[in-house]
């Protein structure tokens, strides 16, 4: 998966 | 998931807690200013458009429902509730805050990590989030004496972010040293805002004595 940075924070 | 980003989404969700439940209890938003709640709804929207296409987490996905949520409903509560919004310091809540969304969204234009509607959108976000404090840190300003909760809930509001800033000095140093210069110096920027008012805050809770901003 392309890891999109931060995308996974709030 | 790291114990910095934990400490500070809890610390995010508290704040807007203590500020739906000063609004509900007292039936008031006085010293509050809705242009940031504005604001703050547009960055929520923006940030988490990619809430129903990527499955992050049920961690993610749910924070991101409720801080929608809560967002939106303390913004109808300004708006529209009969006895709540007679309470809004509407001559007081001047700051001129698409001054700020517009800059946001051009500099989105220039800057982002790719030139996509999402990608875009999110970064304006980012931006936004930086510099959504200021219509509510003028209020305070220009309100002579702020009550408790507001207090801390701008206060709480500071922290969450400060705590975001150490959850990514630790995401670099442990995960292959990831660069996200854009949430990193938006988070330094929207935190340095806070610096005054989080030492009359200190101050203020040490001499055990009434927040209050110098003009």
């Amino acid at each position: 998966r392309h890891y999109y940075p931060g995308k996974d924070e709030l | 998931m790291n114990v910095f980003r934990l400490a500070g989404d809890m610390t995010h969700l508290l704040s807007i807690i203590i500020l739906l439940l000063k609004i509900r209890a007292t039936k008031s938003c006085t010293g509050i200013s809705l242009k940031t709640q504005e604001l703050y709804v547009i960055v929520f929207l923006t940030r988490y458009l990619d809430l129903f296409t990527k499955y992050i987490s049920f961690y993610n996905t749910t924070m991101k429902l409720v801080f929608l949520g809560t967002s939106i409903s303390i913004v109808w509560y300004m708006r529209y509730h009969k006895v709540v919004k007679q309470t809004y310091n509407k001559d007081q809540d001047t700051f001129r805050h698409y001054f700020l969304a517009i800059p946001c969204f051009l500099l989105a234009l220039l800057i982002h990590h790719e030139f996509t509607v999402i990608e875009v959108l999110w970064t304006f976000s980012i931006y936004l989030e930086a510099v959504a404090i200021l219509p509510q840190l003028v209020l305070l300003q220009r309100s002579r004496n702020i009550d408790n909760l507001t207090g801390n809930y701008v206060f709480l509001l500071g922290a969450y972010r400060a705590l975001y800033l150490v959850n990514w000095v630790y995401r670099y140093f442990t995960e292959n040293h990831l660069v996200r210069w854009i949430p990193w110096l938006s988070g330094l920027v929207q935190t340095t805002l806070y610096a005054d008012f989080f030492y009359y805050y200190i101050k203020s809770w040490k001499n055990n004595e009434k927040l209050q901003l110098p003009a």
